[in-house]
Order: C-alpha cells, then sequence, then structure tokens
C-alpha cells in the first residue's frame, strides 16, 4: 500500500484546508499535516488505504474515547454550566434535565441567571418541558444565594441531580470570572464537594476563541466536560482538539438543534468522520 | 505580534531597495498565518494574500521604514479599505415607518441589539417601535419586552400568534396608528441551512418590505463565517452588519470574511450586554485586531 512513498502536495494542501476549514487552527492543522508527510515518508501509514483513512484514525485517537456525563456518587449530584453569552447553556440544561428525566432521576434547576432579561422565564419553561423543579429568586438577586437554595432544597428534597443556570459571560470581564468562584464555592460550602461537573458550553461556530474560553473558564473554576453545541450547522467545532490536547477536557455532549431530544453523547469516530464531510 | 514576526522574516532586506519575490512570501506566510488565528477564512486569506503580494512587490523599500513595517502598512491599509468606511448609518425612509429587520444565527445577539438600535433612535428624537416577531424560542417575547420596559420603548407582540407573518402585518398597522416612524423587528434566530426558516424569513421580508435588513453575527464566529454570510446575502438580502460582543477578545477576523463575501457595510459594533454598549463600526481599529 504506502511503502515509504510520500503523499502528493496537492492531497496534502487539500487536507490541511479542510481542517483548517474546520476550526482546527492553521499551527494544528499544519503540525498534522507535517505529522501525515513524515509517517508517509517513513512508510508508517499502514493498511489503512488511504492517506485520508489514516488521518481520521490519527485524530480519533487524538481525542481518545467516547466520555459520558453520568451522575454517581452520593446525591444530589450537582451540575454547573458555564460559557459566554449565547452559546447555548439554558437550551442544553433544558434537554439534559429533559433526558436525565427519561432516565429515571429527579432533576432541580437553579435559575443562576438573575441578569439577562426573562432568563428565569427561559429557564422555567424548559422546567415545564422537562418536568425539572426550578429554584428561582428575583431577578437581580445574589446568584450564588440562588445556588445555595437551589441545592439545599434538593439535599431536604433527596432530589437526584441539580442543574444550575448561570449567566453567559464573557471570560474578559474578571469581575463576572470571580462572580463565578463565587458561585463555585458556595456551591462546595452548600454540599462538599460540588459541583460535581461543570459543563463549559461552547458554541460550534465559534473560532480560535473556543480555545481562550476554555483556558480561562478552566483556570477560574475547573472545567470538566464540554458541551459542542450547533452542530446541526455547518460549523465543525475543530478547536476542540486544541482543547483536549491542550487542557485534556473532553467533550461529552453535542447539541444538534433546538429542541429537547436534540442533544447527543460525543462519538469521536462520527466527529472525526463529519470533519471530512 | 505580526509586526514583530515580519521584522524577524524581512530583517535581511534592509537596504536592498526593493521587495523581491522570495521576500514576500516569507512575509506573506507570516501575514497569512496571522489572519488565520484570527479567524479570516481560508478562502479569504488566500484572495488577500495574493493582493498584497500584487501591492508590495517591487514597491521601493521607503528609508523611513523597515521592510517589515512596509509590510504590515499595506496588510493594514489593505484590510482597512476591505473592511469599508466607517458608516453608521441608517437611511430613514421617505414613507415611515423605517422598517429595519433583524436576522442572524441562534445566540448571535439579535434581541439584544433590536433594543439597543431603539434607545439610539429615542435618543434621535424618534419614535421607534419594537416587534417581537420569535414565535420560537422560549421567553423570547418576554425578553423584547422586559428590554423595551428599560428604555421606555413599546413593544408589539402577541404571545398567542403561531404565524410570524400575522405578527408582522399587525405590528405594521401598529406602527401606522402609533405614528413610530422607526419599527424594529426582531426575528428567531436560525440556521442558514434550514430551508423551511430560511423561506419563513423570506416571506417576513417580502410582507414587510425593509428598509434595512440587519445582519447580525457574533465576533467570535470561525471559518464558517462565510458560509453562513453567504447564504443570508444570497437567500434574504442584507444591507447591513452587525457585530457583536467585540468587547471579548475575539480577534474578530469573521468581520473580514463576512465583508468580502456580501460587500455591505459594518454599521455598528456590540460592545457589551448593556442596553447602550452599541458603537459605530470603525475600520481602523478592527483592522489592528485582527492583524493582531
Ligand atoms: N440550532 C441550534 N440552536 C441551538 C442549539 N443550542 C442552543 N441553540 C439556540 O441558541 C440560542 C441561544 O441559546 P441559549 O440556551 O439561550 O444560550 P445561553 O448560553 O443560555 O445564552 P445566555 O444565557 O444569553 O448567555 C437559542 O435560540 C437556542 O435555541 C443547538 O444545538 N442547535
Ligand atoms: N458581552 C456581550 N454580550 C452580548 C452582546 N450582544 C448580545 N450579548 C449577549 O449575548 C446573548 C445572546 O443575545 P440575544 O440577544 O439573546 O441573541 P439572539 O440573537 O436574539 O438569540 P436567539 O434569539 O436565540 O437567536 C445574551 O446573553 C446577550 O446579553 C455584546 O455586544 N456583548
Ligand atoms: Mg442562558
Ligand atoms: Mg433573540
Amino acid at each position: 500500500i504506502f511503502q515509504g512513498k510520500p503523499i502528493d502536495s496537492e492531497t496534502l494542501e487539500e487536507l490541511e484546508e479542510t481542517l483548517i476549514l474546520a476550526d482546527i487552527g492553521a499551527i494544528s492543522a499544519s503540525e498534522v499535516v507535517d505529522h501525515l508527510r513524515e509517517k508517509a515518508r517513513k512508510g508508517e501509514l499502514g493498511e489503512s488505504g488511504s492517506v485520508r483513512e489514516f488521518l481520521k484514525k490519527e485524530l480519533s485517537s487524538l481525542l481518545g474515547a467516547g466520555q459520558r456525563l453520568v451522575p454517581y456518587g452520593e446525591k444530589p449530584f450537582v451540575i454547573l454550566a458555564v460559557g459566554v453569552n449565547g452559546a447555548g447553556k439554558t437550551t442544553t440544561i433544558g434537554k439534559l434535565a429533559s433526558r436525565f428525566r427519561d432516565q429515571g432521576y429527579s432533576v432541580l434547576l437553579a435559575a443562576g441567571d438573575t441578569f439577562r432579561a426573562a432568563a428565569i422565564e427561559q429557564l422555567e419553561i424548559w422546567g415545564e418541558r422537562s418536568k425539572a423543579q426550578v429554584v428561582k429568586h428575583q431577578s437581580g438577586s445574589d446568584p450564588s444565594a440562588v445556588v445555595f437554595d437551589a441545592i439545599e432544597a434538593a439535599r431536604a428534597r433527596g432530589t437526584d441531580i441539580v442543574i444550575i443556570d448561570t449567566a453567559g459571560r464573557l471570560h474578559t470581564k474578571s469581575p463576572l470570572m470571580e462572580e463565578l468562584k463565587k458561585i463555585r464555592r458556595v456551591c462546595d460550602k452548600a454540599l462538599p464537594g460540588a459541583p460535581h461537573e461543570v459543563l463549559l458550553v461552547v458554541d460550534a461556530t465559534n473560532g480560535q476563541n473556543a480555545l481562550k474560553q476554555a483556558e480561562i473558564f478552566n483556570e477560574t473554576v475547573g472545567v470538566t466536560a464540554i458541551a459542542l453545541t450547533k452542530l446541526d450547522g455547518t460549523a465543525k467545532g475543530g478547536i476542540v482538539f486544541a482543547i483536549k490536547k491542550e487542557l485534556n477536557i473532553p467533550v461529552k455532549l453535542i447539541g444538534v438543534g433546538e429542541g429537547v431530544d436534540d442533544l447527543q453523547d460525543f462519538e469521536p469516530q462520527d466527529f472525526v468522520k463529519a470533519l471530512f464531510d | 505580534s505580526i509586526s514583530e514576526k515580519l521584522e524577524a522574516s524581512l530583517k535581511k532586506l534592509k537596504g536592498k531597495g526593493l521587495i523581491g519575490d522570495e521576500d514576500i512570501d516569507a512575509a506573506l506566510k507570516e501575514v497569512r498565518l496571522a489572519l488565520l488565528e484570527a479567524d479570516v477564512n481560508f478562502k479569504v486569506v488566500k484572495n488577500f494574500s495574493q493582493r498584497i503580494r500584487e501591492k508590495a512587490l517591487g514597491r521601493q523599500v521607503l528609508d523611513s521604514l523597515t521592510p517589515g513595517q512596509q509590510v504590515v502598512k499595506i496588510v493594514h491599509e489593505e484590510l482597512c479599505s476591505l473592511l469599508g468606511s466607517s458608516n453608521a448609518r441608517i437611511a430613514l425612509s421617505p414613507n415611515p415607518p423605517t422598517v429595519i429587520m433583524m436576522v442572524g444565527l441562534h445566540g448571535s445577539g439579535k434581541t439584544t441589539t433590536s433594543a439597543k438600535l431603539a434607545r439610539l433612535f429615542k435618543k434621535e428624537g424618534r419614535r421607534p417601535l419594537l416587534v417581537a416577531c420569535d414565535l420560537q424560542r422560549p421567553a423570547a417575547i418576554d425578553q423584547l419586552i422586559t428590554l423595551g420596559t428599560q428604555i421606555g420603548i413599546p413593544v408589539y407582540s402577541a404571545k398567542e400568534s403561531k404565524d410570524p407573518i400575522t405578527v408582522v402585518s399587525e405590528a405594521m398597522k401598529k406602527a401606522k396608528t402609533g405614528a413610530h416612524d422607526v419599527m424594529i423587528v426582531d426575528t428567531a434566530g436560525r440556521l442558514h441551512v434550514d430551508d423551511s426558516l430560511m423561506a419563513e424569513l423570506k416571506s417576513i421580508k417580502t410582507v414587510l418590505d425593509p428598509k434595512e435588513t440587519l445582519f447580525i453575527a457574533d465576533a467570535m464566529t470561525g471559518q464558517d463565517a462565510v458560509n453562513i454570510a453567504r447564504q443570508f446575502s444570497e437567500q434574504i438580502g442584507i444591507d447591513g452588519i452587525v457585530l457583536t460582543k467585540m468587547d471579548g477578545d475575539a480577534r474578530g477576523g469573521a468581520a473580514l470574511s463576512i465583508r468580502e463575501i456580501t460587500q455591505k457595510p459594518i454599521k455598528f459594533i456590540g460592545i457589551g450586554e448593556k442596553i447602550d454598549m452599541l458603537e459605530p463600526f470603525h475600520p481602523d481599529r478592527i483592522a489592528s485586531r485582527i492583524l493582531g
């Protein structure tokens, strides 16, 4: 098959262009292609049948095995959803709550976005749709107080899962990132060890800035998983390679639409295949 | 920074007098990388690079600048000219109301920007009416009503309605009877590849016959900016662009891609969540930001 034969430069250029267009990043794309060229030169492309297939295997292995977002340990299992404005946090929470309900868990939602117009109303509608309780305070109140009450309520009622909605915030705004740190501390105060999962919601249409988002949110509150939304569009979300490589944060969920059922587990092989569609 | 990188790749040029072939290739490689890292679309970068090459080749290296500075200057000038002039004007219609339709992807900032724009018109002495035409997103109507209340601007809505066409037809009547000279219509977020929603938007536009269709785009948008802009431009038709969330640290290369594809002016930038955070667009500042 490929025994120490060089790959033609046109194929390599096409592959590099595909990777860049998928938002993998210019430097990452050229590193991947250089690695590919070197493998071909050494005759190490193996039986994969084509350069493209070899590349798909390499990229899948970069992402590792698919990881699931599953509650564990003592209840309530607390999930803190964070991310920049408009990424899809509230919608993802609604979908997740519905999925957990279908799996037989009881769910409580904390309306931690006390800032944005109609944020609480929006979450309440998702609460109705997913049959999850919603703990809320007045708009404009301290989000940490809502979070504390929500976890207390879940403990009192024996609720299985608490999902906390927070206001969208750009990672460049230090007062807002400080507020998020406080929310995290309050979770732990209300229930030592909480939050058990910090879910960073990332819009697949974002470019290289998504890596910065992941870096800063991770630095601030420690991110354990990514929900990559709006993959029903044409953006590929290739930035997740850099996020995995640099920060070792896995994508656990993907959003593929606005409906309550439009949430899927992240399957690395399907994701890689879609890069080349 | 790009200036430092270009200095490094071009320093052997000093005193050579003219920018030649291999010199420019090394410099262009750095420029292309900077633009790609800034999220400018791959194909847009390719075309841009070609234009810079033509402009830079054979140019006399001015004594006052190093070759690196020379190339940065050419690139910056070309970026500014591509980004278009500072033009925050929305022309008013001779027959009121001036109808402005806000369109774009999910979460790009349409609802917030609708309110921001309405506030600006009110400050200029106009009587704007906001129209809540997003019947899809949970509490979208509440969101616009809440914003309208904050700035004392009426919002037309019909919560029980299932049909955006009915909503805009009724809104137009309301604008006339209420003597509103500006009507800003917020629409639901939609994907450029959702045929039925793009068709719906087309029908809404036909009924509204807006003076201005504004494409609201998130400054963090990556390579996909070209696909999105092309579809909205070709299927719906747009008159202007607003880039939101420019208060973050996204380099904003999507601005160049969207400009290239649509050839329409960027009119405003959103620089924050609060309702007074909308500014006119200035190409030179954005050019420096994209270049890094
Ligand atoms: N097509 C599509 N739209 C989505 C997806 N996820 C969320 N959305 C839409 O994106 C928009 C923003 O979603 P929200 O849930 O309000 O986002 P958010 O992060 O909570 O926003 P803020 O609280 O304002 O920061 C809404 O119109 C959602 O319906 C997805 O996977 N696909
Ligand atoms: N930091 C910042 N946030 C913004 C800006 N413009 C809008 N936002 C925020 O972005 C999020 C989404 O804004 P919306 O106005 O709901 O966006 P939309 O396009 O109407 O969303 P859909 O109706 O779901 O498609 C909200 O959290 C807004 O507060 C901006 O210029 N800067
Ligand atoms: Mg939200
Ligand atoms: Mg909206």
